[in-house]
């Protein structure tokens, strides 16, 4: 799991059956007394929040009952949500008769709080969620512990897991999937779970970020990828989102795979080339592609299977 | 590409955690993503007290606090310029 938190904004990701939303009032709390932010209050006539954007979403879960509280069924997390926030819209995305569909919520932007002009935002996000790991893929993300305990004591700072997290990074070159032509500064973070599993934490140009987290357990091996990198402007222009869907891809090697891409603007290069990307992922059919039209946002929607 | 300096030049770590955490049990794959922008650009931050306090000032203490309720912790933070990464347990 990961939380990024920047001045004006926070993205938490959370695997397992963590209980995401129910931090929702501690956190709006916790901002209110420490920083006075008058956004962080209830609204007197409707009693809810009305921040300039919130977004929740999440794949279908293996396995539903065993997550907690409101988070066992997705009306549910509407319900709650909704508690909490004025002009919210719930969305159904893909098949609803199958067990792979993604769910969003979304809140009307809040344009009253727009104060001054803003400088060109090249704001996107790209989600690859991955099921069905190729098994020798998978096991680059098992490492027994107390394999390296010399050389983590030779870095005394260190520890075992950030070590092996470090080590499961560079032997898989998940820290070179983004052509950084620029020289953009990199901080990474990883850690390597027991018995097994791996997240990480990768920073481009202060500003930007990707985080893959992943279980290998054969028979639930999952693996996912999220960012809000501009490829376009770390690689100058020599690398696209496909390029980059495929090196993930080439990682992993799942049976089946969603993409989810949001962008503000749907005549930025990227968003186009991602229209036409069915024929253009080696090894794989796709199933489904939805586009929605999201007030200031476009969404796009693809669901992918190995071709057989 | 990442190099091994990133190993050492942690904002926060808590070495007691990352020794024992287990995650036998975390056997669901999907995520749950929850984004907020409080306001679209920190430019558009308010400074109701005199100064411009952001997210970033929250310690991190009350970030773990916050967190217990999601059930997760807090193993890491690496910080940049204009963001703290936390990475968490499960």
């Amino acid at each position: 799991s990961s939380l990024f938190v920047y001045d004006h904004k926070i993205t938490l990701k959370t695997c397992g059956t963590t209980t995401t939303l129910l931090c929702l009032q501690l956190l709006f709390d916790t901002i209110n007394t420490e920083l006075g932010w008058d956004v962080c209050k209830r609204i007197e006539s409707t009693g809810k929040y009305f921040p300039y954007k919130v977004f929740y979403s999440r794949r279908c879960f293996m396995f539903p009952l065993k997550q907690r509280s409101i988070h066992k069924n997705w009306s549910n997390e509407v319900d709650y949500l909704n508690t909490f926030f004025s002009c919210g819209r719930s969305y159904l995305v893909g098949r609803n008769d199958e067990s792979n569909h993604w769910n969003l919520y979304v809140t009307e932007t809040n344009k009253s709080m727009v104060q001054k002009a803003k400088s060109e935002d090249p704001d996107e996000t790209l989600e690859i969620l991955m099921t069905g790991l190729d098994h020798e893929r998978a096991k680059q993300f098992i490492r027994k512990r107390g394999l390296c305990e010399q050389q983590t004591a030779e870095k005394s700072e260190e520890d075992e897991g950030h070590m092996l997290g470090f080590n499961i990074t560079k032997s898989t070159k998940l820290d070179l999937v983004y052509e950084n032509n620029i020289k953009a500064a990199f901080h990474h973070d990883a850690f390597a779970f027991t018995p097994c599993g791996y997240s990480a934490n990768m920073m481009l140009d202060e500003e930007y970020y990707y985080t893959l987290h992943v279980t290998p357990e054969k028979g639930w091996s999952y693996a996912s990828f999220e960012s809000n990198v501009p490829v376009a402007k770390i690689s100058q222009g020599k690398q696209d989102n496909v390029q980059v869907l495929n090196h993930v891809l080439q990682v992993f090697q799942p049976n089946d795979f969603c993409v989810t891409f949001f962008t503000k603007d749907d005549l930025k290069e990227s968003y186009s080339r991602y229209m036409q990307i069915g024929e253009q992922v080696p090894g794989y059919s796709r199933r489904d592609r939805i586009i929605y039209d999201l007030e200031d946002y476009q969404l796009l929607y693809m669901r992918f299977e190995r071709s057989l | 590409t990442v190099t091994e300096k990133e190993l050492t030049n942690h904002t926060y770590i808590d070495h007691e955690l990352s020794a024992n955490l287990d995650s036998a049990e975390a056997f669901e794959g999907p995520e749950k993503l929850l984004e907020i922008w409080f306001y679209a650009d920190a430019q558009d931050i308010p400074e109701p007290r005199g100064t411009k306090k952001t997210l970033r000032d929250i310690e991190v203490a009350k970030w773990v606090e916050i967190l217990k309720l999601v059930k997760c912790e807090v193993l890491s933070v690496r910080s940049t310029a204009v963001m703290d990464a936390f990475l968490l347990s499960e």
